[in-house]
Protein backbone atom coordinates (compact mmCIF):
# COMPACT_ATOMS: atom_id res chain seq x y z
CA UNK A 1 0.00 0.00 0.00
CA UNK A 2 1.38 3.19 -1.04
CA UNK A 3 0.30 7.01 -1.04
CA UNK A 4 -0.72 7.52 -4.43
CA UNK A 5 -2.93 4.11 -4.00
CA UNK A 6 -4.85 5.39 -0.67
CA UNK A 7 -5.12 8.58 -2.17
CA UNK A 8 -6.76 6.70 -5.29
CA UNK A 9 -9.39 5.11 -3.26
CA UNK A 10 -10.14 7.92 -1.51
CA UNK A 11 -10.68 10.32 -4.55
CA UNK A 12 -13.16 7.13 -5.71
CA UNK A 13 -14.51 7.46 -2.31
CA UNK A 14 -15.13 11.32 -2.49
CA UNK A 15 -16.59 11.31 -6.12
CA UNK A 16 -19.29 8.68 -5.04
CA UNK A 17 -19.89 11.01 -2.25
CA UNK A 18 -20.17 13.82 -4.21
CA UNK A 19 -22.55 12.66 -6.58
CA UNK A 20 -24.76 11.41 -3.80
CA UNK A 21 -24.16 15.02 -1.97
CA UNK A 22 -25.20 16.54 -5.32
CA UNK A 23 -28.28 14.51 -5.82
CA UNK A 24 -29.26 14.84 -2.36
CA UNK A 25 -28.82 18.51 -1.71
CA UNK A 26 -30.08 19.82 -5.19
CA UNK A 27 -33.17 17.13 -5.19
CA UNK A 28 -32.45 16.09 -9.19
CA UNK A 29 -29.85 14.04 -10.70
CA UNK A 30 -29.71 16.43 -13.85
CA UNK A 31 -26.82 15.90 -15.86
CA UNK A 32 -25.79 12.64 -14.12
CA UNK A 33 -26.13 9.72 -16.55
CA UNK A 34 -27.71 6.24 -15.36
CA UNK A 35 -26.03 5.05 -18.10
CA UNK A 36 -22.59 5.18 -16.98
CA UNK A 37 -23.77 4.86 -13.16
CA UNK A 38 -25.18 0.75 -14.26
CA UNK A 39 -22.12 0.23 -15.59
CA UNK A 40 -20.25 1.00 -12.79
CA UNK A 41 -22.71 -0.80 -10.75
CA UNK A 42 -22.01 -3.87 -13.48
CA UNK A 43 -18.37 -3.29 -13.27
CA UNK A 44 -17.87 -3.66 -9.65
CA UNK A 45 -20.40 -6.84 -9.54
CA UNK A 46 -18.90 -8.60 -11.69
CA UNK A 47 -14.87 -7.70 -10.11
CA UNK A 48 -15.44 -8.34 -6.70
CA UNK A 49 -17.20 -11.27 -7.51
CA UNK A 50 -13.83 -13.09 -5.41
CA UNK A 51 -16.14 -11.59 -1.83
CA UNK A 52 -17.92 -14.96 -2.29
CA UNK A 53 -14.53 -17.00 -1.19
CA UNK A 54 -12.22 -14.65 0.21
CA UNK A 55 -12.32 -14.52 4.15
CA UNK A 56 -11.86 -10.93 5.07
CA UNK A 57 -9.59 -11.59 8.30
CA UNK A 58 -6.64 -13.40 6.09
CA UNK A 59 -4.96 -10.05 6.63
CA UNK A 60 -5.68 -6.30 7.13
CA UNK A 61 -4.97 -5.39 3.41
CA UNK A 62 -7.67 -7.93 2.29
CA UNK A 63 -9.96 -6.36 5.23
CA UNK A 64 -9.61 -3.22 3.67
CA UNK A 65 -10.30 -4.62 0.34
CA UNK A 66 -13.27 -6.13 1.41
CA UNK A 67 -14.69 -3.07 3.17
CA UNK A 68 -14.02 -0.84 -0.16
CA UNK A 69 -15.92 -3.90 -2.08
CA UNK A 70 -18.98 -3.77 -0.49
CA UNK A 71 -18.63 -0.44 -0.22
CA UNK A 72 -18.27 0.46 -4.04
CA UNK A 73 -20.87 -2.30 -4.75
CA UNK A 74 -23.66 -1.26 -2.23
CA UNK A 75 -23.09 2.63 -3.20
CA UNK A 76 -23.38 2.37 -7.15
CA UNK A 77 -26.70 -0.02 -6.61
CA UNK A 78 -28.42 2.89 -3.88
CA UNK A 79 -27.25 5.64 -6.76
CA UNK A 80 -28.68 3.77 -9.79
CA UNK A 81 -32.17 2.67 -7.27
CA UNK A 82 -32.28 6.38 -6.40
CA UNK A 83 -32.06 7.71 -10.16
CA UNK A 84 -34.20 5.12 -10.96
CA UNK A 85 -37.02 6.16 -8.19
CA UNK A 86 -36.73 9.13 -6.39
CA UNK A 87 -34.99 11.69 -9.11
CA UNK A 88 -36.27 9.63 -12.17
CA UNK A 89 -38.08 12.81 -13.24
CA UNK A 90 -35.07 14.91 -13.30
CA UNK A 91 -33.13 12.45 -15.03
CA UNK A 92 -32.41 13.57 -18.77
CA UNK A 93 -33.22 10.20 -20.35
CA UNK A 94 -33.66 11.33 -23.96
CA UNK A 95 -30.17 12.96 -23.90
CA UNK A 96 -28.58 9.73 -22.02
CA UNK A 97 -28.37 8.44 -25.55
CA UNK A 98 -25.12 6.51 -25.72
CA UNK A 99 -25.62 3.19 -26.99
CA UNK A 100 -24.20 0.99 -24.15
CA UNK A 101 -24.48 -2.16 -26.41
CA UNK A 102 -21.26 -1.02 -27.91
CA UNK A 103 -19.19 -1.38 -24.35
CA UNK A 104 -20.77 -3.84 -22.98
CA UNK A 105 -19.67 -5.74 -26.43
CA UNK A 106 -16.09 -5.19 -26.86
CA UNK A 107 -15.51 -5.70 -23.58
CA UNK A 108 -17.20 -9.29 -23.54
CA UNK A 109 -15.29 -9.68 -26.35
CA UNK A 110 -12.17 -8.09 -24.95
CA UNK A 111 -12.26 -10.16 -21.73
CA UNK A 112 -13.14 -13.56 -24.23
CA UNK A 113 -9.79 -12.66 -25.52
CA UNK A 114 -7.17 -11.28 -23.06
CA UNK A 115 -7.73 -12.90 -19.59
CA UNK A 116 -5.25 -14.25 -17.21
CA UNK A 117 -6.36 -17.75 -16.56
CA UNK A 118 -9.36 -20.14 -18.12
CA UNK A 119 -11.76 -19.66 -15.21
CA UNK A 120 -15.04 -18.02 -15.28
CA UNK A 121 -14.51 -15.68 -12.53
CA UNK A 122 -10.86 -14.42 -14.05
CA UNK A 123 -12.97 -14.05 -17.60
CA UNK A 124 -15.47 -11.99 -15.40
CA UNK A 125 -12.90 -10.30 -13.77
CA UNK A 126 -11.38 -9.53 -17.22
CA UNK A 127 -14.77 -8.19 -18.30
CA UNK A 128 -14.80 -5.51 -15.64
CA UNK A 129 -11.50 -4.39 -16.31
CA UNK A 130 -12.18 -3.89 -19.93
CA UNK A 131 -15.92 -2.25 -19.06
CA UNK A 132 -14.40 -0.11 -16.48
CA UNK A 133 -12.22 1.58 -18.73
CA UNK A 134 -15.05 2.76 -20.91
CA UNK A 135 -17.77 3.37 -18.29
CA UNK A 136 -16.83 7.07 -18.05
CA UNK A 137 -18.01 7.52 -21.68
CA UNK A 138 -21.99 7.76 -21.21
CA UNK A 139 -21.12 10.58 -18.92
CA UNK A 140 -19.04 12.57 -20.91
CA UNK A 141 -21.18 12.08 -24.04
CA UNK A 142 -24.54 14.01 -21.90
CA UNK A 143 -22.45 16.48 -20.87
CA UNK A 144 -20.93 17.14 -24.35
CA UNK A 145 -24.80 16.95 -25.05
CA UNK A 146 -25.60 18.98 -22.56
CA UNK A 147 -22.90 21.81 -23.19
CA UNK A 148 -22.63 23.31 -19.76
CA UNK A 149 -21.51 21.60 -16.97
CA UNK A 150 -22.88 22.19 -13.11
CA UNK A 151 -20.00 22.59 -10.69
CA UNK A 152 -20.72 19.70 -9.02
CA UNK A 153 -20.97 16.93 -11.89
CA UNK A 154 -17.95 18.77 -12.65
CA UNK A 155 -15.85 17.98 -9.45
CA UNK A 156 -17.56 14.33 -9.71
CA UNK A 157 -16.02 13.51 -12.88
CA UNK A 158 -12.32 15.09 -11.83
CA UNK A 159 -12.73 13.32 -8.49
CA UNK A 160 -13.10 9.96 -10.77
CA UNK A 161 -10.50 10.76 -13.38
CA UNK A 162 -8.01 11.84 -10.28
CA UNK A 163 -7.98 8.07 -8.55
CA UNK A 164 -7.66 6.99 -12.04
CA UNK A 165 -4.33 9.15 -12.52
CA UNK A 166 -3.36 8.18 -9.20
CA UNK A 167 -4.02 4.44 -9.46
CA UNK A 168 -1.56 5.30 -12.48
CA UNK A 169 1.37 6.44 -10.41
CA UNK A 170 0.17 3.45 -7.66
CA UNK A 171 1.45 1.43 -10.75
CA UNK A 172 4.74 3.02 -11.41
CA UNK A 173 5.27 2.76 -7.98
CA UNK A 174 5.10 -0.66 -7.21
CA UNK A 175 6.67 -1.83 -10.79
CA UNK A 176 9.59 0.46 -9.61
CA UNK A 177 9.79 -0.90 -5.77
CA UNK A 178 7.87 -4.67 -5.80
CA UNK A 179 10.61 -7.26 -8.11
CA UNK A 180 7.85 -8.81 -10.85
CA UNK A 181 5.24 -6.64 -9.94
CA UNK A 182 3.67 -6.54 -13.40
CA UNK A 183 -0.12 -6.42 -14.52
CA UNK A 184 -0.15 -5.45 -18.14
CA UNK A 185 -4.04 -6.31 -18.52
CA UNK A 186 -5.00 -3.94 -15.79
CA UNK A 187 -2.15 -1.31 -16.75
CA UNK A 188 -3.45 -1.28 -20.45
CA UNK A 189 -7.60 -0.95 -19.31
CA UNK A 190 -6.52 1.90 -16.96
CA UNK A 191 -3.98 4.13 -19.27
CA UNK A 192 -6.49 3.80 -21.72
CA UNK A 193 -9.58 4.95 -18.69
CA UNK A 194 -7.31 7.61 -17.69
CA UNK A 195 -6.90 8.89 -21.36
CA UNK A 196 -10.62 9.01 -21.91
CA UNK A 197 -10.72 12.04 -19.09
CA UNK A 198 -7.60 13.96 -20.95
CA UNK A 199 -9.76 16.28 -22.78
CA UNK A 200 -12.25 16.65 -19.68
CA UNK A 201 -9.53 18.12 -17.56
CA UNK A 202 -8.22 19.93 -20.18
CA UNK A 203 -11.58 21.96 -20.22
CA UNK A 204 -11.94 21.31 -16.47
CA UNK A 205 -8.79 22.95 -15.11
CA UNK A 206 -9.16 25.74 -17.89
CA UNK A 207 -12.95 26.91 -16.81
CA UNK A 208 -11.34 27.18 -13.17
CA UNK A 209 -8.41 28.86 -13.81
CA UNK A 210 -11.00 31.51 -15.77
CA UNK A 211 -13.17 31.76 -13.32
CA UNK A 212 -15.74 30.71 -15.47
CA UNK A 213 -18.26 27.87 -16.12
CA UNK A 214 -17.04 24.59 -17.41
CA UNK A 215 -18.57 24.28 -21.07
CA UNK A 216 -17.56 21.40 -23.19
CA UNK A 217 -17.25 22.19 -27.16
CA UNK B 1 0.56 -18.42 -19.99
CA UNK B 2 0.32 -15.49 -17.69
CA UNK B 3 -0.46 -16.47 -14.05
CA UNK B 4 -3.57 -14.39 -12.50
CA UNK B 5 -1.84 -11.90 -10.28
CA UNK B 6 -3.20 -11.21 -6.89
CA UNK B 7 -6.20 -9.20 -6.51
CA UNK B 8 -4.81 -6.99 -3.85
CA UNK B 9 -5.96 -3.73 -5.93
CA UNK B 10 -9.91 -2.35 -6.26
Amino acid sequence: MNIFRIAGDMSHVASIAILLLKMKTSRNCAGVSLKTQELYALVFLTRYVDLLFTNPLRSPLTMYNTIMKILFISTSLYIVYQMRTRYKHTYNEAADAFRVPFLIGPAAVAALLFHLKNTVVEVVWAFSIFLEAVAIMPQLFLLQKTGEVENITGHYIFALGAYRGLYALNWVWRAFWEPGYRQWLTWTAGIVQTGLYADFFYHYIRSKRQGKKLKLP
Amino acid sequence: GPTAAPKDEL
